[in-house]
């Protein structure tokens, strides 16, 4: 499978509905200090369902777009990330139905709210990982590197690193 | 179990150091158990740069100890074979030298899977297919296609 | 005791807030007290780039971090008025506009102390005085003086 | 004062004897990956005292060069550093002699031996820290900052950040 494209909205700083296309092969993503690169990654991050204390926040809600110094803050942060099903991956998950060229997990966050969703209904976080897991796809694993993780791979301890051995085999 | 941990550590090992030496041109890299035959010891990287013997992973410079880390990720990326890779500034560290290295690297792995790099590297993104810029206006950010 | 506390926070916080208000070209940031009056409470560093509001010092970005710690670290040093910085690769996370400010920042901090820094960053090396190149070769660091 | 120059030998990576002259204003130190660069800094850190766990090695042998994979491990590493006193700002530490015009700060160590020097002569430590608080150098302060430390600073805790305040009046 793929990342099809990735739909934005009231996510940190991305106050509008934003939707970012990706394609296969190698792919750069640039723009100055404090530009919002790192809030992109924390939205696919977020949409795999990783918690807010790796997501630089202490609560949910302070993912949701705070209004800055001169706006008024969003009332929802909504992620949703299609993955490509052309290959039939996903398969086991539409028993009755005809299979969709493509997927997709969501993820929304208000005030005292909190759900995820697959194919536009709500569902259990368990479905979210269930779906992650067939596509191989670890969000706490070494597939995702935030800003300044890298070298903890290698300065963990003895034990924590045959951890590593023991999740993916 | 025990086999299949085993395996799999042999597998990511022999990875591991293929890809360091690709990465330093040379040297000699490895990972083993604490106790060769116990599955619950600790796992121990060794790296060595070509010419160099760091006592420890501490000794090895900013930029040795990028590149040994994104060996290893690449080994486990490459057992897996899972279908992306998203990876924001590593190369934050790199001189030009192992910025190419690294950004040539990435570029052969997308061939395999989808790879998605932040970077402020002039080198990673000469590499790549794609480009998106993250623009900041007013506290809100915005995302554009960029032609290469 | 608490006289001289008080006496130096403020001037601290006096010289944070001009450095990175020079640094972020605006935005607000302050040095107080968990507790106003109590010098033995915590010290809260408070941190807004231009438009922003980030609940916490996390929520910046690796870029933001760094010169937000950059203006207090030189708040410190125009306190005290020691003889000397030594940094290392303090600028790793900047873009060319910010590595562009620090550099022309820390050509002025030259002209009152001694300023050394490491730097892969070209913007560095164009706005120092001298350079020296180290080199490797077989293990062995040498340090040549380069003409700049 | 300022440092007038520092000289290095057999500490890390650098193993045979390198003289480094440093002059006023910005200068700045450059090289490849593993050159060489942080090894300089600590060699500089090591002379004003800082232990062997804030110079990445676990004990104080281990900053002695090695030998690398080719070569033979030397038996000592020496660092001297030579700080300027043309505005005679030791004047206390010299009671009945001429003034230099400039002194030199020493540290050595070998395999089970280890020293300072002040003068070319072996001095106790708190020499050292003595000499380095009438420059007003605080080696464990904001002056001397590691690779990858700088945002410590602020990531610290609200006391530990309380504690840099009460150090420097
Ligand atoms: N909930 C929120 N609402 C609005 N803005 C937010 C929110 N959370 C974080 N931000 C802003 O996002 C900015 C950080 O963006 P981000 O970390 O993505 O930058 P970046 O492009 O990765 O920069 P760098 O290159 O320095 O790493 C901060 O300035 C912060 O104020
Ligand atoms: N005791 C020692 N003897 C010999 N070599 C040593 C010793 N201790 C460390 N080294 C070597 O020094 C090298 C690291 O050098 P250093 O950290 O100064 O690099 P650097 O120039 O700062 O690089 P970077 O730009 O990546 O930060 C390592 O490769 C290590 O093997
Ligand atoms: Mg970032
Ligand atoms: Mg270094």
């Amino acid at each position: 499978t793929k990342i099809n494209r990735v739909e934005i909205s009231g996510f940190k700083s991305f106050q509008r509905k934003t939707v970012i296309p990706f394609f296969d092969g190698l792919t750069a993503i640039v723009g100055e200090n404090g530009s919002g690169k790192s809030n992109l990654f924390d939205a696919i991050s977020f949409v795999m369902g990783r918690r807010s204390s790796s997501l630089r926040a202490e609560r949910l809600e302070q993912l949701i777009f705070n209004g800055g110094e001169h706006l008024s803050p969003s009332s929802m942060a909504e992620v949703t990330l299609y993955l490509d099903n052309s290959n039939g991956l996903f398969t086991p998950f539409f028993p009755d139905d005809d299979q969709p060229r493509e997927i997709s997990l969501g993820r929304r966050i208000a005030k005292g709210y909190a759900s995820y969703q697959f194919m536009d209904k709500n569902c259990p976080r368990e479905m979210i990982d269930r779906i992650l897991e067939t596509a191989k796809i670890d969000p706490d694993g070494h597939q995702l590197i935030a800003q300044g993780n890298l070298t903890q791979v290698i300065e963990k301890n003895p034990q924590r690193r045959r951890e590593i051995i023991d999740e993916i085999c | 179990k025990k086999a299949q941990f085993l395996a799999a550590l042999n597998q990511v090992a022999t990875y591991f150091e293929r890809i360091f030496h690709q990465l330093f041109q040379g040297g000699r890299a490895s990972l083993e158990l604490e106790e060769p035959e116990n599955i619950n010891s600790g796992l121990i990287i060794r790296a060595h740069p070509p010419d160099k013997e760091p006592h420890l992973i501490d000794a090895l410079s900013g930029g040795e100890q990028t590149l040994t880390a994104a060996a290893f990720v690449f080994a486990l990326q490459e057992y897996l074979a899972g279908p992306l890779l998203i990876l924001d500034e590593i190369d934050a560290t790199l001189d030009k030298t192992n910025s190419n290295k690294l950004a040539k690297l990435l570029q052969g792995y997308g061939d395999h899977c989808q790879v998605i790099v932040v970077s402020h590297n002039e080198e990673m993104i000469r590499h790549a297919k794609r480009a998106y810029g993250v623009t900041m206006r007013k506290g809100i950010s915005k995302v554009l296609s960029l032609e290469l």
